[in-house]
């Protein structure tokens, strides 16, 4: 089946890094930074890459979503509105496909996740942050991350999340709730919760394999005070944002993009 | 004597924190950040805090300016004016005291430095780098300093000096050198080379001590993988900043301020 994830977040907060690091696969080569002379682009553009690839023995066809040039101008008015156009015209073309007489082999191209990835300033959300989701929150699954959570101390990290999560709950922003079912078995429901209390997900990402001091071969960061092993609960969230994504609600942002997101764009386009 | 330094970057890239690490001494208290729902200024704000201090058995005013804001809004369209007006004010009530029958007491409150802050991105300059850079350097000297460089590994930090050096290069812009008299001594002359081939310096701020795995008590950032001390200098670059700024070079940096920056304003002025 098809899943689609699109990528929010200014350049250089290890989106690429993330994305190949929660594929378990090089989506994104090591970008080619333009050379100082190259003319840069002047708005956001919308790239799509995609693979086929296999989770849980699951084969699934991924495509990932991304919007470089999002928060990287002087300035970033409605840098927002290339990528909700681009959501809504998936919409568009899911809706086109639903009218169709036939309708055996819809191919389902809506973004079924948006991760957003906050800078690690240890302060509070930026403008641009707010404004994003703002605009966004109606119209797809936001999950947003903390990136390159290696630059903060578990206590900033702390500190950090509380003032974001209250950022998000005074702006009245709807980011995805991971479901927890009261019918699921005790283990399982203390799974989600145990997800749910991590968001947002402080991150780090690598795709390359470093040696630790004690000599185990890790997929991490290596600097001069310590190795940070991305697979260690104890170092950052990222096996908790997979299990998300992928093990545990992978389903569900599927569903929550078709019976709610989608319906509430369908029902509004057909009003009007 | 008075020393007047700029610190000028984004929210959250640990610039109040440097200048607590680089004078020794609780000169920004811990951050307010806004609430939630406070209102947010919309503009570029220039702030002032003076102590007295003393460095190498000499007493100095230390003045810091601070510039809330720049590169924070979603638009930071000319967030460089407010702080390339408050530059040039400086050097207007210089040249009134200059101008005055009595010059005994003439205060300098020119900035005789101005630190700018690059974000880890590992990239690039971003635009708004150069747009400061190029708008301010023939006004201030340039001491440009990769923010929170432990988000970086050892290779990382190699690649994106490079980098930022020839974006600095390709668009001319002038950034503070260091001058090395061939008349010192060999010792002196190695010491600024050295300190000279690290630029831009890669800094890490602590104004708290923490204890590293073999017991030592350093000025440092306490991670789940290891310590980063801010004056080692296998870790980062804080100690060649503190050098150049503190030991070897304030004299030139008010020096070059008078002797150029100014004197080519006050030309520039006078024949218009
Ligand atoms: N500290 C830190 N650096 C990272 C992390 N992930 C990637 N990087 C580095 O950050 C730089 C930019 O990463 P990239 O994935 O290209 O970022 P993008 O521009 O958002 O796609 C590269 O030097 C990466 O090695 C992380 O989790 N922590
Ligand atoms: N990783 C890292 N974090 C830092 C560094 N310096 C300060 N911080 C943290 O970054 C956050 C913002 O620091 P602050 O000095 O308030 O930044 P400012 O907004 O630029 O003045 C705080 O949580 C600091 O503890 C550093 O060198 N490296």
């Amino acid at each position: 089946f098809q899943f689609t994830i699109m990528v929010v977040g200014e350049s250089g907060l290890g989106k690429s890094t993330l994305i190949n690091t929660l594929f378990n696969t090089t989506l994104y080569a090591p970008k080619e930074v333009l050379a100082p002379s190259a003319e840069r682009p002047k708005t956001v553009a919308i790239q799509s890459i995609s693979a086929d690839i296999e989770e849980n023995g699951v084969r699934l066809r991924l495509t990932v979503v991304d919007t470089p040039g999002f928060g990287d101008f002087v300035n970033n008015h409605e840098s927002w509105k290339p990528i909700l156009d681009n959501i809504e015209s998936r919409f568009d073309s899911y809706l086109e496909q639903e009218n169709r007489v036939n309708r055996q082999k819809i191919v389902d191209n809506r973004v079924h996740a948006c991760l957003y990835f906050i800078q690690p300033t240890g302060h509070s959300l930026k403008p641009i942050d707010v404004e994003f989701m703002r605009q966004l929150h109606t119209k797809v699954n936001l999950i947003p991350v903390i990136a390159k959570a290696d630059t903060l101390t578990d206590e900033e990290i702390l500190k950090f999340k509380q003032r974001i999560l209250s950022d998000i709950a005074h702006h009245q922003i709807h980011i995805f709730q991971a479901p927890i079912y009261d019918n699921d078995d005790e283990e399982t429901i203390a799974e989600n919760e145990e997800i749910a209390s991590k968001i947002p997900f402080a991150v780090v990402g690598s795709d390359r394999e470093v040696r630790t001091a004690d000599g185990r071969s890790v997929r991490g960061r290596s600097y001069p005070w310590g190795v940070i092993e991305v697979d260690n609960e104890e170092h950052c969230d990222f096996v908790k944002l997979r299990q998300m994504l992928i093990r545990t609600n992978m389903e569900e942002l599927r569903e929550h993009t078709n019976d709610v997101l989608y319906e509430n764009w369908r029902s509004e386009k057909l009003i009007n």
